[in-house]
């Protein structure tokens, strides 16, 4: 990706010891929705808030860029009805509340926006983006913030026999690349956004959740949609609005 | 705030989804993939639709893949290899640049060299080279000269102006500083040593980010003023930030009260969803 291209993207860090090799920590990514909140997936947040930090506006992960913003989470809240069957995870979606600094959350810049809540569901076919620190083909983690674009796939499609066979319910979306070999998100990306663009407005329309393997199956993103009322009523009400 | 209340009348358990309910195993174009392709491979995919071709090469479909039509000098399967009709070094007293045409490469000459392989040599201050009424002086080594500058111009003809500095992380420096913080030229952006990294002249989107053929120095990837690369022998290059000066900040009417604002009352950003990158399209 090039700097300010997803100014949304978030990087998730931890000082805790990680199973793949991760640059500077980072774990998962999320989506800057609101100056103090952060959209990310469920699977993402069994952690203590103390090992917890929230790196806005990054590119390089092991750089100082002088626009980064970093973040304590306040507040971890997770969907109530999050639960993992057979290692698949659903309703796998989770909000962060950012502790201010200095009195205030993130500050808007051309490296750090928030981006729009999808209001109405986008076709399958549609081209959408995915960004994140994931693992690649050399089986680690880039230090490098990378993109791609992948199309949504209808659930029925998703659910053939040759997919995913029937195991997507519909708090998830499926998206994969049409090319050979297929672009798609991996581990460390879990989080992150899909976004889809209208009229230059880029909406988070879904999570980075989860997939078989990577880059051979269509990658399953969590439904934003779906939860658009639950996101509202928590920030609301955490707010005190 | 962007953010809409709630609505009073939504349990957790009544959604809404949009989604067709026809049994795929119905739908005979799911089934119809090959075996070579990955089990959701679509028949009518577009192998082209991604534009694979890296530097403007012509994506041609050829049945379920494609090949690239490469410009020259690049060749390889998504034209991303470079013909380096620099390796022997053309250019005796000047850099040698990669350019899209034939003969695919130029030589940049030193001021007073001259010709296409800069072996020729002008007499130095004739014309006068400085910029801006700078004064030119010779030395006693014929090629080697001095431009005073007039007070506020800079550089080594005169070409850095009064206003030219950079703003914030200066993203957007379009001045003409080629020098870095320790004294040493910048490499021309089409360079033929910098085929190889991420950042030169032939990179996606390079004029959006005011990178040319020139060595100016720019900020293309968000660090947090202009840079540029430098050479380090005949083969390496590194990276440097660069001698520019940051342009002078207009007062901001008490920013400490700003600050100490109460959370809650913060607003959302004025907008969200835009990004400030311009999005060009891909040349084919």
């Amino acid at each position: 990706s090039t700097a300010g291209k997803h100014p949304w993207q978030v990087s998730l860090q931890t000082s805790l010891p990680l199973t793949t090799s991760m640059p500077q920590g980072h774990f998962c990514g999320g989506a800057l929705i609101h100056p103090c909140w952060v959209l990310t997936a469920a699977h993402c947040t069994d952690i203590n808030t103390k090992h917890l930090k929230v790196v806005l506006g990054d590119q390089d992960l092991k750089k100082t860029e002088s626009h980064e913003q970093t973040f304590r989470v306040e507040k971890i809240l997770k969907y109530s009805q999050y639960n993992e069957r057979d290692e698949i995870p659903h309703n796998d979606i989770a909000l962060l509340k950012l502790k201010p600094v200095g009195g205030h959350c993130a500050l808007e810049s051309r490296y750090v926006k928030t981006v729009c809540l999808p209001s109405d569901p986008f076709p399958s076919g549609t081209e959408c983006h995915i960004s994140g620190w994931g693992v690649t083909e050399t089986g680690e983690g880039s230090r490098q913030l990378l993109d791609a674009k992948v199309k949504l796939i209808a659930n029925p499609l998703c659910n053939s026999r040759q997919l995913y066979d029937h195991t997507i319910d519909d708090s998830m979306i499926c998206a994969g690349n049409l090319q050979k070999p297929g672009s798609d998100t991996c581990q460390g990306d879990s989080g992150g956004p899909l976004t889809c663009e209208k009229d230059g407005t880029y909406y988070v329309y879904g999570i980075v959740s989860w997939g078989q393997e990577c880059g051979k199956k269509p990658g399953v993103y969590t439904q934003v949609t779906k939860f658009l009322n639950w996101i509202k009523t928590t920030m609301h009400r955490e707010a005190g609005l | 705030s962007f953010i809409a209340p709630p609505d009073p009348d939504w349990t957790p358990d009544d959604y809404y989804y949009s989604y067709e309910q026809s049994s795929p195993d119905e739908d005979p174009s799911v089934t119809q993939t090959t075996p070579e392709n990955p089990d959701w491979y679509y028949e009518d995919d577009d192998p082209c639709q991604s534009n694979p071709c890296e530097h403007g090469g012509d994506c041609i479909i050829r049945g379920d893949t494609f090949s690239c039509s490469c410009p020259a000098p690049f060749s390889g399967s998504r034209c991303q290899t470079a013909q380096n009709k620099c390796k022997d070094n053309p250019c005796v007293h000047g850099d040698c640049l990669i350019t899209q045409k034939h003969p695919y490469y130029r030589c940049a000459c030193k001021y007073p060299y001259t010709g296409p392989d800069c072996s020729k040599v002008l007499p130095a201050c004739r014309p006068n080279p400085c910029q801006n009424g700078g004064v030119c002086s010779r030395h006693r080594r014929r090629s080697r000269f001095t431009c005073a500058c007039p007070d506020q111009y800079k550089g080594k003809f005169c070409e850095i102006g009064p206003d030219d500095c950079y703003v914030g992380d200066g993203y957007s420096y379009r001045g003409k500083v080629s020098k870095t913080v320790n004294q040493n030229p910048c490499l021309y952006w089409n360079s033929h040593l910098l085929l190889q990294e991420t950042y030169n002249m032939f990179m996606e989107d390079a004029e959006t980010h005011g990178i040319a053929e020139h060595n100016f120095c720019r900020n293309p990837d968000g660090d947090h003023k202009p840079w540029c690369f430098v050479k380090v022998n005949s083969e390496k290059v590194k990276w440097e930030y660069c001698d520019v000066t940051v342009c002078p900040v207009p007062d901001t009417p008490n920013p400490v009260e700003s600050l100490l604002e109460p959370v809650m009352e913060l607003p959302g950003f004025e907008s969200c969803g835009k990004t400030e990158v311009a999005e060009h399209a891909v040349k084919r």
